[in-house]
């Protein structure tokens, strides 16, 4: 474990954090992309299949607990709570996101680091968080001004990968064998989808302006 | 097994 992994996870809860503040203290979801919090689900159950069969630390199992246990409380509270529910902005939100999944998993079963059932469900849930945010900017963008919790959370949600980002350099110099090709570059692409929005948030601080994304 | 899998990062 380095600062820039510990960091970042500590970025990723943050964000969880301010994403159940935003829909628990507003009782409101208006604004956040229900595919964007599914295909999240999809990433994390797919990713720590490993949760019963590979115990790597009290801090890695408890945080695969939280990240499953987060997204898919989110995912019932959006579908299934009344208050919540009416304030989905269903229209908006039209990414057809199936494709994401169906991409992303065949993606997997022709790049990935072995061929087990293991490995490519969770090459499968890297590639998959690479591309989820997509549902949610699209949906920023058409929402036009963004409230400063949602906002906040898709600032956090881009800043942990960049932080993973500097910990696998970190790791590439400071370890021998490591070789994290898949989820560096799928990181990087991760990242850059979030560039603009970086942009415009930082613009919006600056300026000390509401955030709005150009339609 | 998991740790030198590269598998130790959330």
């Amino acid at each position: 474990m380095n600062a820039f992994r510990l960091a970042g996870d500590i970025t990723h809860l943050i964000s969880i954090l301010v994403l159940l503040l935003k829909i628990y203290a507003t009782k409101s979801c208006s604004g956040i992309s229900l595919k964007t919090q599914e295909l999240y689900a999809v990433v994390f159950l797919a990713r720590y299949l490993d949760l019963f069969t590979d115990f790597i630390s009290v801090y890695n199992s408890v945080m695969k607990v939280v990240f499953i246990l987060s997204s898919v409380a989110i995912v019932w509270c959006m579908r299934r709570h009344r208050a919540v529910k009416r304030s989905y902005d269903k229209e908006l939100d039209t990414f057809r996101h199936y494709y994401l999944v169906g991409a992303c998993f065949v993606f997997a079963l022709l790049v990935h680091e072995k061929f087990t059932f293991q490995e490519v469900f969770w090459a499968f849930s890297i590639y998959l968080e690479a591309v989820a945010i997509i549902p949610q900017l699209v949906l920023l963008q058409r929402s036009g001004n963004v409230d400063n919790l949602t906002g906040q959370y898709v600032f956090f949600l881009g800043a942990y990968r960049a932080l993973y980002i500097l910990n696998w350099i970190y790791r590439y110099f400071t370890e021998a064998k490591f070789s994290r090709w898949i989820a560096c570059i799928s990181g990087l692409v991760q990242t850059a989808l979030y560039a603009d929005f970086f942009y415009y948030y930082f613009l919006s601080w600056k300026n000390n302006a509401k955030l709005n994304l150009p339609a | 097994a998991a740790a030198e899998a590269g598998k130790d990062e959330l």
